[in-house]
């Protein structure tokens, strides 16, 4: 995700999960879904499945471990979907 | 082991492949050969063959390209996103993508073009990402030896349940990575590490953080690409902020995570006899260390730089209720907890008993 000058690291943070998710979990684009719907609902469910995915504590939240997995070097392709 | 969705699959087991564009970085020649490499992989524990074509339209087309190369998959610059496929199909179906702007290398250096290749291959077979971390089919990129590299067991189930068994009389088999939570998981070594602890076994260390007690499972290879595998006995020096790690009669020194220079060194260093040729465990307190061979501990005075007279003692006389030989061994406090086999023995150094005997694998939080 490429950095947003003056964003806070919360943003920062927010910006590497949407990032990831839509490339690897086929989460919709912002724009795709209201507001309301990919902030809450999606983006929780989609968390919840890459980290199953890779074996963490399905919190549904950006905690240290799952940014510091999707921070690490990997292939192109999604793990779910085609 | 993951199929790709639909299950595609090539209708013919004799594929073609041509590279397309070449990265600057590596002689073409190294290239050829790297992917020549990664290809066999794949055959050799399937009736898939794949010939190099120059010309024409191949079945698996191989380019490194940079950003937006008109897949819809734009690439990210160095890092992140390394490469991608496509699953089996006409056109672009079973082509493979590197990422040009990623420093591609034929060592530990990040990145090794064979592991990517290999892994990029698997999807153009018809293969997903697998959650066995130790699979070459898993997303992320962690490296390993080329030079001894097997394909894990996982990878090997996957591509054969496409393909079918390899032709070979003798079916080849690939390691299965441990899982925390098997009861019959033993360790190799154990040692901390400036507050963590790490487990070792067979090619593998799980790291478990002191506070967050998050245990990780990680290739020894990823941390110390110069380390083998398999290591048998481990130390930390709290005194010198050193980890000492041991297999066979070599030892390694680790600084936090980057290997001290001037290692391999012999055991002999610390004065063992020759009749010595490997250790059990090893643990490090108040200026000792205490190594455990066999049925015998040997303690060595970090002081005086030499192996204390009178030993080797028997590891019972020591240290009462460890009457099985030593698996691993580290301190905690005032204790030191001893594994042997699937069970580890809680010993009170003060009150000099064991305090308390459990199973290897609640340290893993199983």
């Amino acid at each position: 995700a490429l950095p947003v000058p003056g964003a806070s690291p919360e943003e920062k943070n927010a910006r590497v999960v949407q990032d990831y998710l839509e490339k690897f979990y086929q989460l919709p684009p912002k724009g795709f879904l209201s507001e309301r719907q990919n902030s809450s609902s999606v983006i929780v469910e989609k968390l919840k499945e890459m980290q199953r995915f890779f074996g963490l504590n399905e919190t549904g939240k950006p905690d240290r471990e799952t940014l510091e997995m999707m921070r690490k070097p990997r292939c192109g392709v999604p793990d779910s979907g085609d | 082991f993951m199929l790709t969705p639909g299950n595609p699959k090539w209708k013919q087991m004799n594929l073609t492949y041509r590279i397309i564009k070449y990265t600057t970085q590596l002689s073409k020649a190294n290239v050829e050969d790297t992917i020549k490499e990664a290809f066999q992989v794949w055959s050799n524990v399937s009736p898939l063959t794949f010939t190099k074509i120059s010309q024409g339209e191949a079945d698996i087309k191989i380019a490194f390209v940079r950003g937006d190369h008109g897949d819809n998959s734009p690439f990210d610059g160095p890092n992140g996103i390394l490469a991608h496929a496509f699953q089996p199909g006409q056109g672009i179906g079973g082509d493979v993508h590197f990422d040009a702007e990623e420093t591609w290398t034929l060592t530990s250096s990040n990145y090794n073009l064979f592991l990517v290749a290999a892994h990029e291959f698997g999807h153009s077979l018809g293969l997903a990402h697998s959650t066995d971390p130790g699979a070459l089919m898993y997303p992320n990129y962690a490296f390993q030896d080329p030079s001894t590299y097997n394909l894990p067991q996982d990878d090997i189930n996957g591509i054969q349940t496409i393909y079918g068994p390899s032709n070979n009389p003798v079916q080849p088999t690939g390691p299965s990575t441990p899982t925390a939570c098997d009861p019959r998981l033993t360790f190799d070594a154990i040692a901390t590490l400036r507050g963590e602890i790490l487990f070792f076994k067979d090619k593998y260390f799980w790291r478990r953080h002191p506070q967050l007690s998050i245990v990780e499972l990680n290739f020894i290879s990823l941390f110390w690409p110069s380390l083998p595998t398999g290591i048998q006995a481990a130390y930390e020096d709290v005194d010198k902020d050193l980890v000492f790690l041991f297999k066979g009669c070599r030892y390694w020194a680790l600084r936090g995570y980057d290997v001290e220079q001037g290692y391999p060194r012999d055991i002999s260093d610390y004065g063992f006899p020759s009749s010595v040729q490997a250790i059990d465990a090893a643990v490090y307190y108040r200026r000792k260390t205490y190594f455990f061979v066999n049925d015998q501990i040997w303690r060595y005075d970090n002081q005086r730089q030499s192996m204390e007279p009178g030993y080797p003692k028997s590891i019972a006389s020591l240290f009462p209720g460890i009457e099985s030989k030593v698996d691993a061994v580290f301190q905690q406090n005032h204790f030191f907890l001893f594994f042997s086999g699937q069970t580890y023995y809680k010993f009170d150094l003060s009150a000099h008993r064991v305090t308390r005997i459990d199973r290897s694998n609640r340290w893993l939080n199983c």
